[in-house]
């Protein structure tokens, strides 16, 4: 089960904008 | 005209809309010791993208909460009293909404908008790259 602190780094990073 | 970087100098929103854009200010921001901000700001984008069916949103939640919100770092600083006050009742009641940080967020970019963002366009790090 992932803890909170890789939930939290998985939401950020998916906000993150990707290379074009 | 259309270049990153006059994208850049356009608007916060351009800035942290480009990979390479987002990936400098945040350097810039360690350097003052508030990346936090910036990291809330994604967070809560990402937050907004989530499913409230699947039992990891709730859990993220708390994690933005307890991460920025409660504590004494940069974000939480700059909240209101009241925001923080809203997001903590939402927490403890298990009120999980995908707009919940919003507020937060709209305090934190003025924030950065005012600040950081005309402070990174003149610093070295932009200069450099530039």
């Amino acid at each position: 089960i992932d803890s909170e602190d890789d939930l939290l780094q998985e939401c950020i990073s998916s906000a993150m904008p990707k290379k074009k | 005209p259309d270049s990153p970087l006059a994208r850049w100098t356009k608007s916060l929103r351009s800035l942290l809309a480009d990979q390479d854009g987002a990936h400098l200010f945040r350097t810039f921001l360690e350097r003052e010791r508030c990346e936090d901000a910036l990291d809330f700001w994604f967070a809560c984008n990402g937050f907004r993208q989530m499913d409230l069916q699947d039992a990891k949103t709730r859990r993220v939640a708390r994690a933005i909460y307890k991460r920025y919100v409660e504590g004494r770092g940069v974000v939480a600083e700059h909240l209101r009293a009241a925001t923080r006050a809203c997001i903590r009742e939402s927490v403890k009641k298990q009120r999980i909404e995908l707009r919940m940080f919003d507020q937060a967020q709209t305090e934190i970019e003025g924030g950065l908008e005012e600040s950081a963002y005309r402070a990174f366009l003149t610093s070295d790090i932009y200069l450099d790259y530039v």
